[in-house]
């Protein structure tokens, strides 16, 4: 006979749970906020009260696993700062001023000038994802002769293994699904995985 | 229901830009690994006219490594008192049993020595059986034969000069 050892329990503490939170979008309409984990990475958490420009951001490995980045401060530079996304996600307009609006002393009063714009996307539910946003500049080329655009997906890369039980993330540039008519963004997708029939010399000869 | 996919999300947002897999083992439908291919559908592309294979990332999916070290939950149960160690009582019982198995074949052979008889296979007796053949002039078949003596073989002188 011997002594029964009790497990012990998980010790959580109160700042650890991921409660719901409330924020105030557009102004007015205020809104409750669940944050979710996925594969260690919080979603929708709550923004800290002040922002700290050093707090970590998620990447995403070749295979689109997560790996958490923290940023440091070098020789007063940011070395790993967040990522930035230039104009991608922003939307170019062109607008236009007279002679009178502007006054200027070098225009010709018949004159109009144009000026391109970029308007910002609306962030509000963009701000919530800590991980890394797919943009051009950071396609693949696939291919037996790396040669082919991997548009529009950022990661997975190709010929890379995703194992068993773990979490991947497939990423892409949300504008590459835009309507060749309208121009806007597609607003919903959906993902698929499907079989490939592999040929039998390629069978077991990739890189493990 | 697309042809070769076996994985469909619901839909989602395309501002979110991503999505989050866990790989399950049904999967794999008992290999090692598939070569598999993932894709997006826009929702302005139905079903019908929707090929995955067309514009997708080739990747592999496989069962992964298994690393001999005590998991979570194997440390949970451990913590509990729970323990599967049947292999520890498998490691021990085969060499206890091979002991005991020598232990009864010493006392068996030791009590059961006197009814024991190897005479027919001792050197005496392998003895009795050897024949000796003896010289080869008393043999009987070589009884008669005349074998002369080296020097009696004829030989032959020098010639001299004057023959």
């Amino acid at each position: 006979a011997r002594e029964v050892i009790r497990p012990k329990a998980d010790k959580e503490t109160t700042s650890e749970e991921l409660k719901p939170w409330l924020r105030t979008i557009y102004s007015t309409k205020a809104e409750i906020v669940t944050p979710t984990v996925i594969a260690g990475v919080t979603f929708s958490a709550k923004p800290a009260a002040t922002p700290d420009p050093l707090e970590p951001w998620v990447s995403l490995n070749k295979d689109g696993s997560p790996k958490t980045i923290k940023p440091e401060l070098k020789n007063g530079r940011t070395k790993n700062p967040h990522p930035e996304y230039s104009t991608y996600f922003q939307t170019a307009s062109v607008r236009t001023f007279s002679y009178e609006e502007l006054k200027a002393h070098n225009m010709d009063p018949n004159d109009v000038y144009e000026e391109e714009v970029f308007i910002d996307e609306d962030k509000t539910y963009v701000s919530l994802n800590p991980i890394i946003r797919c943009t051009p500049e950071r396609y693949f080329m696939k291919g037996s002769a790396n040669d082919i655009s991997s548009q529009p997906f950022c990661t997975p890369r190709e010929n890379t293994s995703w194992k068993v039980g773990k979490t991947y993330f497939v990423s892409w540039f949300t504008r590459f699904f835009e309507d060749e008519f309208s121009g806007e963004v597609v607003e919903n997708v959906r993902v698929h995985l499907s079989y490939v029939k592999e040929k039998a010399s390629e069978k077991g000869f990739h890189k493990r | 229901d697309i042809p070769a996919t076996f994985f469909s999300s619901e839909w989602l947002k395309n501002v979110d830009g991503m999505y989050g897999i866990e790989i399950d083992g049904d999967w794999l439908q008992g290999q090692y690994e598939r070569k598999i291919v993932v894709s997006v559908q826009p929702s302005n592309i139905p079903d019908e006219e929707f090929n995955p294979l067309e514009n997708g990332v080739l990747l592999y999916m496989i069962q992964g490594s298994k690393v001999s070290k005590y998991s979570k939950e194997e440390l949970a149960l451990q913590d509990a008192g729970i323990s599967n160690d049947k292999w520890y009582y498998v490691a021990l019982s085969i060499p206890t049993m091979v002991i005991f198995a020598l232990v009864c074949i010493y006392f068996f052979l030791h009590y059961n020595g006197k009814y024991r008889d190897f005479s027919d296979v001792t050197q005496a007796a392998l003895g009795k059986r050897h024949r000796v053949l003896g010289e080869v002039s008393k043999m009987k078949k070589f009884r008669k034969m005349k074998n002369h003596k080296y020097s009696e073989l004829p030989s032959y002188n020098e010639k001299s000069s004057k023959q």
